[in-house]
């Protein structure tokens, strides 16, 4: 569960980066 | 690499770092290369001289991350005229430390028979680069979160045509490590985290877009003086 977390938390970042 | 060398960190050319005229005939070119998890300065010495060189020695000046050798310098013949000697001298980061500027500068003293001379060199910090730089993801999540906006520098670096899997092996092989990679909307976003000698670690995004030949680079450092020099080596990296 913590992985799919942290897969989404860098999900997450990536997509707040390129489109901020 | 050719066939069958092992890839690993880069190592620049050697150059031409104290000339004979400035020597009384000692040329020394040099470089800098991280092997097997250890530290070298790689060196050249020739005697330009009318006369043998003999007694050689080394010292360096304090510098911004302890470099300091970690035994003699191992000449163990007199060096004839027109005789060139490859040296490897291994280093450590556990000399003393005084921040130089530009932060990679390294003053050295070489002593032989003749006199002491002195020159001035600089690495490429991804030297300092170490094995286990490789941060955890929810580490970096959590310093990445951390680290203000404050300390944040980007970088382009243009006209690279690697695409995001072939950057990312060629950064590993000089310990610079990709922690996650997204991709949105055509750009392939990864995570980086790389670990300096000294503890400091520093945070990347390579940005990857694959109309445009430029990377956008973005780096997250406690310490963001080094962030340029971190950039520097980006590009060596790349490109090399």
């Amino acid at each position: 569960e913590l992985d799919d977390d942290l897969d989404e938390a860098f999900s997450r970042l990536a997509e707040c980066r390129a489109n901020p | 690499g050719g066939v069958g060398m092992a890839t690993g960190s880069y190592v620049p050319p050697k150059a031409v770092w104290l000339p004979a005229m400035k020597a009384k005939g000692l040329e020394i070119s040099g470089t800098f290369a991280r092997r097997g998890g250890g530290i070298h300065m790689d060196l050249s010495l020739t005697n330009n001289a009318m006369s043998i060189m003999t007694d050689f020695a080394i010292q360096f000046n304090r510098n911004s991350f302890g470099l300091a050798p970690a035994g003699p310098l191992q000449v163990l013949t007199p060096l004839a005229q027109n005789q060139t000697i490859d040296v490897s001298l291994p280093l450590n980061t556990n000399g003393p430390i005084m921040k130089m500027e530009p932060l990679n500068n390294l003053q050295v003293a070489v002593k032989n028979n003749i006199d002491v001379f002195y020159f001035s060199c600089q690495y490429p910090i991804s030297l300092l680069f170490v094995e286990d730089g490789k941060m955890d993801r929810q580490v970096f999540l959590a310093t990445w979160k951390d680290i203000p906006s404050e300390n944040e520098t980007q970088y382009q670096i243009k006209d690279f045509h690697l695409n995001s899997d072939a950057a990312s092996t060629k950064l590993q092989g000089s310990n610079v490590f990709t922690v996650a990679k997204r991709t949105v909307d055509a750009q392939d976003l990864l995570y980086q985290s790389i670990k300096l000698t000294n503890g400091i670690w520093a945070l990347a995004e390579l940005r990857i877009q694959s109309i445009t030949p430029n990377y956008m680079l973005a780096l997250k450092c406690r310490a963001p003086e080094v962030s340029q020099y971190i950039c520097q080596c980006y590009e060596l990296l790349l490109r090399n």
